[in-house]
């Protein structure tokens, strides 16, 4: 009986990732390798295709100017332009995750305040586990996996933009070679998210508690979906040590951006976020 | 600590779709 509600419990978590996040790893996956029957993705590689390209997402902060300015000007407004437009969809993931946190079993009978604190704490982890489905070597899916935007153009870009991904990247090709499934995902997005040691949580016991659950789904998950992969579970646990590192770098690296680019602002929900962080 | 995150709040409280953002 204790096996067939880890079950359940992986089936209602892989539904409520389906319901909530619109790309899913198959998805992404079939883009990149070809084999889907929509169409091939808009690829940006350089400031042109980066304009034509921006035409096909929703960019809601700034208007477009790029006709009164000179050809640095232009680099310089659609660099942070298109960040714009970047922190807006992180805006709407985080949305997605929050969805997704509240159908883990368990979670909104938590004190409302530690469901803040596993949010804040937990959703930029989330969001780089997220995206690394939509990562290859070459470079990244973005816009709901219409536009796949290359890793050497976002190396290009002037500083700081050009350090914000590369670490992502780094750690996706590594996270990608363990070959989740979407259902696998789902499990460890929750683990992710019931992180009992997140600063300020005021009752931790009901968290791990449900942690300690979702983490035994998890184990017999993937026992059972990759039987041959040896130390499968410790490996996936052991990518928690570096998701925490490269949100302090992330952290970081905005908060510098902040002080630095004069014409920067942030959204909103990701101040909130990013705020007393780390 | 729900004060200084009204927006999170928000979408903690809201109960059915993802609020517009």
């Amino acid at each position: 009986p204790e096996s067939a509600d880890l079950r359940a419990l992986a089936r209602h978590l892989y539904e409520s990732y389906l319901k909530y996040f619109p790309l899913t790893k198959a998805k992404a996956r079939a883009i990149l390798s070809g084999k889907t029957s929509d169409n091939a993705p808009f690829v940006i590689h350089d400031m042109k295709s980066l304009v034509e390209g921006e035409q096909m997402i929703n960019c809601r902060y700034m208007p477009l100017h790029e006709h009164r300015r000179s050809d640095l000007g232009i680099m310089h407004e659609v660099e942070l332009r298109f960040f714009h437009s970047y922190q807006s969809r992180s805006a709407e993931a985080i949305s997605e995750v929050t969805e997704f946190a509240k159908s883990i079993p368990g979670f909104i009978n938590l004190d409302l305040n530690d469901q803040v604190t596993l949010l804040k704490y937990g959703v930029i982890e989330v969001m780089i586990i997220m995206i690394s489905p939509l990562m290859n070597k070459d470079g990244t899916l973005i816009s709901y996996g219409q536009i796949f935007m290359t890793r050497e153009f976002l190396k290009s870009l002037r500083k700081p933009f050009c350090e914000m991904m590369e670490p992502k990247f780094e750690f996706s090709i590594k996270f990608n070679m363990l070959e989740l499934d979407d259902c696998d995902m789902a499990l460890f997005l929750a683990v992710i998210i019931l992180s009992g040691d997140r600063p300020g949580l005021l009752d931790v016991k009901p968290i791990e508690d449900l942690q300690e659950t979702v983490l035994h789904s998890l184990e017999l998950q993937l026992k059972i979906n990759h039987p041959d992969s040896l130390q499968l579970f410790a490996k996936v646990l052991q990518k928690m040590t570096d998701l925490r590192q490269l949100v302090t770098d992330h952290v970081q690296l905005i908060q510098m951006m902040k002080e630095t680019e004069a014409d920067w602002s942030l959204h909103p929900l990701l101040q909130e976020i990013m705020r007393d962080l780390y | 600590l729900k004060e200084k995150h009204k927006i999170l709040h928000r979408l903690l409280q809201n109960s059915s779709s993802p609020v517009d953002l």
